[in-house]
């Protein structure tokens, strides 16, 4: 997170490979299943063996005494629909939630999240030396209205896609942070609105930022679950 | 610090199953694999063990896979351990260990049996249970130099050599040997390696079951990290790892999948020439050592394409990568370079959400046939014919009986993949009504909430 601090964000969870090495981060919607981006994995049908989730830490790389920490296997990996660039990942066993550890809801299925909504991001990725890369850094972007956004990007902004404002400092997310939440404070809930994607830039501060809109896919992510 | 264990071959979740002649094998008896290995490898008649990790039974066998009338089954209680040399079709030194079922001479002869006496007369080296002389299988019971021999049927032929490999020439590896699945298990030095599924003398990373594409099998030698060439972890502790002496293929293979606008899989066929990271560090180049040093030197891996400083996935990784310009970054991946598309092409398409297609495609967006809707395998439906009996559920093709608003799919046969969308595309022209022409029309009445959030508690 580029323009972020350090903050807490008890359902972003960080996504390891078989070196224990963070690539990706996630968010925990149900004890048993996160979601992220297509984009951190090699393919639908990757053999995630080794692969782990890691969560209830504010560290990245936390030492062994770390009380609250919970790594947790990944048992396989489920595309979402094609325009999605959606995952949803499978852990081997539920997470524990605790004080540090806690799933955030879901919108409703088509759910508009009104321009304006000041929204954060969450992440172990790159802060470009304007933060602490060890720790989670959070930062907050307002939502941007969807005509706002298209004419900004000369009409080529899909319905998948929500946008936040670009920020004079330059706030935004970046390598390390995709499959990462955009929570925004809906009803007195941290509700899932966006999941980062890659950019071409990180934090550009004459760019809108663009995010999968998480609503349209939600009655999907219940379909997976129940199945 | 050698294993017993080392002597054998291990296939997981397996059982050797023996027909009724067979002799019997002995009864079970408690132990680790170790220990089973050890009692084994003592045992001239044992050639095999199966040890239930459950239990922590072992039973010995006096045969193994290549033995007439035995077969090899699925079973998820035992893993089966096969001595290495009944195994193996290459010899290591002169082969006098060689106990594999080859029996045809180097020119094509077939081979005498041992104890047969015609065409050739001899009484020299008869079968016993000490020597290994069985069947008509090639053996070296003399330390011939040039490894094991047989007895020929050619009347004009007394003896010939079989021309069994050694086994650092059977298999050859291609470019850093990370495909090299051949069976030499000792390092340059010629010191024994330690087995992958151990953890002494050397602890390790590399458990078999964490890098199941490693085919990191018992201790031959692999290259699990990229390294130049396979390597291995040693069982003399004061070495902790060492390479190989393997033969490099003469012809380098014809690199597949190789891409430039786009990446597909983790990327290691990426020949593009992105160059920046995605938080707009540029890349190190590879032939550099500075800022960071590291052993990704092009000449060493001439297969990885490792020019300028082209973000590339020299190692295996996530996705294409690079070392970057800036010391305080070491390596970052290029995640913001585009993935190819790994979907079938369509070839029908349906209007609104395809409730009301009836067409035949029968196969999910990435070529899985569907699973017919009143099967009950490999998944058991909430969706069939009787529950649904008006949405012309009919044999396996693609439906949406649910409505759901991205299209037909079916239940697929895959069983690690309960649904799937299918490779049929929306009709152009085909309105549905955006999310966004009436945004308020979806309401948000309640949601859970997050405590720490609202006492604001100090950190």
């Amino acid at each position: 997170i580029i323009g972020g601090q350090p903050g807490n964000s008890p359902w972003t969870v960080s996504i390891r490979n078989r070196a224990g090495v963070h690539f990706c981060g996630g968010s925990l919607v149900k004890e048993q299943w996160v979601i992220s981006t297509r984009q951190c994995f090699s393919s639908c049908d990757a053999d995630l063996t080794g692969y782990e989730v890691q969560l209830g830490t504010l560290f990245k790389d936390p030492g062994p005494g770390d009380p609250d920490q919970q790594t947790i296997p990944i048992a396989r990996i489920v595309c979402g629909p094609s325009e999605s660039q959606l995952v949803m990942l499978k852990l081997v066993r539920p997470a524990t939630l605790n004080r540090r550890v806690a799933l955030i809801c879901l919108p409703p299925e088509r759910y508009i999240v009104p321009a304006g909504t000041i929204c954060e991001i969450a992440g172990w990725g790159e802060t470009r030396g304007t933060g602490d890369g060890s720790v989670l850094n959070v930062a907050w972007l307002p939502v941007m209205a969807h005509g706002e956004c298209n004419a900004a990007l000369r009409g080529r902004l899909k319905e998948s896609e929500l946008c936040t404002s670009p920020l004079r400092a330059g706030v935004g997310a970046c390598e390390g942070d995709y499959g990462g939440p955009l929570a925004c404070l809906t009803a007195d809930c941290w509700v899932l609105e966006g999941v980062i994607t890659p950019s071409r830039v990180c934090a550009r501060t004459d760019q809108p930022a663009l995010f999968i809109r998480v609503s349209l896919y939600v009655n999907w992510i219940h379909k997976v679950i129940k199945m | 610090h050698r294993s017993p264990l080392n002597d054998f071959q291990r296939l997981r979740a397996t059982q050797l199953l023996s027909g009724p002649t067979e002799l019997p094998s002995s009864p079970p008896e408690h132990g680790s694999a170790e220990q089973c290995a050890h009692r084994c490898s003592i045992r001239l008649a044992c050639r095999a063990f199966h040890h239930d990790r459950q239990s922590q039974l072992c039973q010995l066998l006096p045969w193994t896979q290549h033995s007439p009338h035995v077969q090899l089954q699925k079973n998820i209680h035992y893993d089966l351990y096969q001595k290495k040399d009944y195994l193996r079709d290459c010899i290591t030194a002169n082969g006098t260990s060689y106990r594999g079922t080859r029996a045809m001479t180097e020119k094509g002869l077939r081979c005498q049996h041992w104890h047969a006496t015609t065409p050739h007369d001899h009484s020299r080296f008869l079968p016993t249970s000490r020597n290994g002389l069985e069947e008509n299988y090639c053996r070296n019971p003399d330390q011939d130099k040039r490894g094991p021999w047989c007895y020929t049927l050619n009347p004009n032929v007394r003896h010939q050599s079989c021309g069994i490999k050694k086994c650092e020439d059977a298999v050859c590896m291609t470019c850093n040997g990370e495909e090299y699945r051949g069976a030499v298990d000792h390092t340059e030095s010629g010191t024994e390696c330690q087995r992958w599924d151990l953890q002494h003398p050397h602890k390790h990373p590399y458990h078999p079951d964490k890098y199941p594409d490693k085919g990191l099998d018992d201790n031959y030698c692999r290259n699990p990290d990229s390294s130049e060439r396979p390597w291995c972890y040693t069982t003399d502790p004061a070495r902790e790892r060492e390479y190989c002496r393997i033969r490099l293929c003469k012809k380098r293979p014809r690199p597949l999948n190789l891409t430039t606008s786009c990446f597909r899989g983790k990327g290691e066929g990426y020949r593009g020439k992105v160059n920046v990271t995605v938080s707009g560090i540029p890349c190190q180049r590879w032939d550099a050592q500075t800022p960071h040093q590291h052993h990704f030197v092009p000449e060493k891996y001439p297969c990885k394409d490792l020019q300028e400083n082209y973000c590339r996935n020299p190692d295996g990784s996530e996705a294409p990568w690079c070392f970057t310009a800036r010391p305080t970054v070491r390596i970052a991946f290029c995640f913001h370079i585009r993935r190819c598309p790994d979907e079938l092409g369509t070839q029908e398409c349906y209007h609104g959400h395809g409730e009301h297609y009836h067409g035949h495609v029968s196969k999910t967006r990435k070529g899985i046939t569907c699973q017919p809707w009143a099967a009950q395998e490999p998944h058991m439906p909430q969706i069939s014919p009787v529950t649904h009996p008006e949405a012309h559920l009919e044999e396996n093709y693609c439906r949406n009986p649910d409505n759901d608003s991205h299209g037909p799919w079916c239940y697929t046969m895959d069983p690690h993949t309960p649904f799937d969308y299918c490779a049929i595309k929306p009709c152009s022209g085909s309105r549905v009504p955006s999310v966004l022409e009436n945004a308020d029309a979806v309401a948000f009445e309640h949601c859970g909430r997050r405590d720490e959030r609202l006492q604001r508690k100090g950190r």
